[in-house]
């Protein structure tokens, strides 16, 4: 609930919340594994 | 938390009054929330250019496309991207009086709040924390409303005509009269709308070469009627007296711009309190200056008369000061007399001067009768004169629930601003989704608040703003006070990081 | 732009855009410097000196429709905090991208026309011109 508050995407539509999660989580996964690489 | 210093010798009674500062972390969260939503804005504009998605904004339909455009597509950008998606807080329908307690229409949504629909049902006593009922005269039983249906019957609802022709009731004079008592002024003049009283007689008192010094958080009614006056317009920072001072002496030493005139007249245009801050002026200060610079005073006190003062009589009977100093006192009917429409009180000569030339007595209809008789009642009671203590009890019950429900919020941990004596509370809640999050909350609590949003606020302070009324018992400010809490544990709304109490 | 928190919130906007490029694991050095520069140019230049007009209705009778947001910051005062801070962060990103490019040409050309891009339409002469 908070990250849906603190983010802003607790007002957004169903689809735009995917969106958003799919694209947020993909960075975060990049930038995990290019920190686990450069490590 | 900046608490600007003051001349204290010039108050009567301790004037506390704080603006907690936004944490630095939920500053930067609230822009990257609104930067976030901004993005997703400009998806959804993308959508609708394209038509992947239906537009359901206003629009020119394809043959008015060559014409000036009729609505501004960029201005509205925020309305149909980001308030358009919490705005069930907005308008709610009630279908009872807007007392302590109300019953809400419930309404239901299936498109993302572009359209509602009534399911039917209603919501039974929802606590009022919304509205402006300082003392309680929002009511469809006891005096008030008795003798507005007599005049009702009396005068019939409407009259059409206008102060200058046969508009003009023994009721209209009645009412002005009891006024002028009432604020302890010479001559008083009511108007049938608060907004035009500010709007519609600016410009009567201002115009060309003349200087309006107005606060920065003035009610858009005050810029209006300053704008509509051609008067030259300087703005000074909230509640600031050093800032005042500064554009009156550059005032007084430069005078007018290119030419150097000196400046017809100064006019300082305040407000008594401010609602979306919850701020009461700094009055003694503003008419020290005015003395010294010889400037006139214009105060406002839509929300602070009847709710303010031992005895009602506003922002200037809580600071004690001479009434006569204000050399136009305005206010309203609407927050503390169950009514609508304003007044504008002072010497006779002005009031003599504005019954020939306000824009409202020439061009408006007057002030319905029952609604005039509504705010002779309430205001007799305020003054005792109706035989009872009803009118005192309130006031002290206002102060009373004023002060508890205020302290109360500041031990919960929350932000709240404006001075320790305002009845309107405003509750910070900073980031946009926490807007919407806590008006629907508290209304699943059957609690009916207020919230408010950029652009009617700086970007990072949107807020909630309950107002205090002496209708509300201590069982009614003790479950919303629980419901807030619960709330504000649920939303993480508890940013204090004053010393709680 | 002068509220609290605005230009922290800014800077940690540019610092997560360069670490997202950074994560990108086919893309050299260089080039994540030169794409956060550009970036970061294209959307100043789009927010600040392209859209005009507010995104929502202002009481003042429509003036500020035709001014774009860098004319509208600070009711058009020239050289405050907000505008000097502004025209000096692109020209920080700028010299540190040029140094972690290794100045090279190809690179320096693009980096320059983009910072002069975002330079150009700030300087006072251009207030309102069109």
């Amino acid at each position: 609930y908070q990250y849906l508050l603190i983010t802003g995407i607790y007002v957004l539509e169903p689809w735009e919340k995917s969106i958003f999660n799919t694209v947020l989580f993909t960075m975060v996964a990049m930038v995990v594994y290019t920190s686990y690489v450069f490590v | 938390s900046h608490i600007v210093g003051h001349n204290a010798v010039l108050y009567n009674k301790p004037f506390v009054e704080s603006f907690e500062e936004t944490p630095l972390l939920v500053a930067v969260l609230t822009y990257m929330g609104y930067g976030i939503l901004t993005l997703f804005g400009y998806l959804r504009d993308f959508l609708r250019h394209w038509k992947i998605e239906k537009c359901r904004v206003a629009s020119e339909r394809d043959e008015q496309k060559d014409f000036v455009p009729l609505y501004q597509d960029f201005e509205n950008f925020y309305t149909r991207n980001l308030y358009m998606r919490i705005r069930d807080n907005w308008n709610r329908p009630i279908c009872s009086v807007p007392g302590a307690k109300m019953d809400v229409v419930e309404r239901v949504t299936h498109d993302y709040n572009w359209t509602f629909e009534h399911t039917g049902t209603v919501l039974k006593n929802v606590i009022n924390m919304g509205s402006y009922n300082y003392l309680g005269f929002a009511e469809n039983t006891g005096p008030c409303a008795d003798s507005a249906a007599e005049a009702t019957v009396k005068y019939g609802v409407g009259v059409s005509g206008t102060r200058h022709e046969i508009g003009n009731l023994d009721k209209h004079e009645e009412l002005e009269k009891l006024v002028a008592r009432f604020l302890g002024v010479e001559s008083s003049m009511a108007f049938g709308m608060g907004f035009a009283t500010n709007s519609m007689n600016i410009p009567s008192l201002a115009g060309k070469g003349c200087l309006t010094l107005s606060d920065e958080l003035n009610h858009a009614s005050l810029v209006l009627g300053a704008r509509l006056s051609g008067s030259t317009i300087r703005v000074f920072k909230h509640n600031n007296m050093q800032s005042l001072e500064k554009l009156l002496r550059d005032a007084i030493v430069h005078g007018q711009p290119r030419t150097h005139r000196p400046w017809k007249k100064i006019v300082i245009l305040v407000e008594g309190i401010y609602s979306m801050e919850g701020s009461i002026v700094r009055l003694p200060e503003v008419i020290a200056l005015k003395k010294k610079y010889k400037a006139y005073l214009y105060l406002d006190e839509a929300h602070s008369i009847g709710a303010l003062g031992p005895r009602g009589r506003g922002v200037v009977d809580y600071f004690g000061v001479d009434p006569h100093d204000v050399d136009i006192m305005m206010g309203t009917f609407t927050k503390s007399f169950g009514a609508s429409g304003g007044y504008i009180g002072g010497k006779k000569e002005l009031i003599d001067y504005l019954r020939t030339h306000s824009h409202s007595a020439i061009y408006a209809t007057s002030m319905s009768p029952p609604v005039a008789q509504q705010i002779i009642t309430s205001m007799k009671c305020i003054m005792g004169e109706d035989g009872t203590t009803l009118g005192q009890e309130r006031l002290r019950q206002l102060s009373e629930n004023t002060t508890y429900f205020r302290r109360r919020l500041h031990e919960m941990g929350f932000i709240i601003y404006g001075n320790e004596n305002s009845p309107v509370v405003p509750l910070m809640l900073y980031m946009p989704a926490k807007i919407g999050a806590f008006g629907r909350e508290m209304l699943k609590r059957n609690i009916g608040i207020v919230v408010v949003g950029f652009p009617a606020t700086p970007i990072i302070e949107s807020r909630a703003r309950f107002c205090v009324s002496a209708a509300h018992t201590k069982d009614m400010l003790d479950t919303a006070l629980n419901a807030i809490s619960e709330v504000g544990d649920l939303l993480q709304l508890k940013y204090s990081r004053r010393t709680r109490l | 732009m002068n509220s609290r928190g605005m230009w922290l919130a800014y800077l940690l906007g540019i610092g997560l855009l360069h670490v997202i490029l950074l994560s990108i694991p086919f893309v050299s050095v260089s080039v994540v410097w030169t794409l956060t520069n550009l970036i970061h140019n294209m959307c100043m230049y789009l927010l600040l000196h392209t859209v005009k007009g507010t995104p929502f209705e202002t009481p003042d009778q429509g003036k500020a429709r035709l001014l774009t947001h860098w004319e509208q910051m600070d009711y058009g005062v020239q050289f405050t905090a907000s505008r000097k801070f502004l025209t000096i962060t692109p020209i920080i990103l700028y010299i540190l991208t040029s140094f972690y490019t290794k100045y090279d040409g190809v690179h320096f050309i693009i980096n320059t026309f983009s910072l002069l891009s975002v330079l150009i339409p700030k300087m006072p002469q251009l207030h309102g011109v069109r």
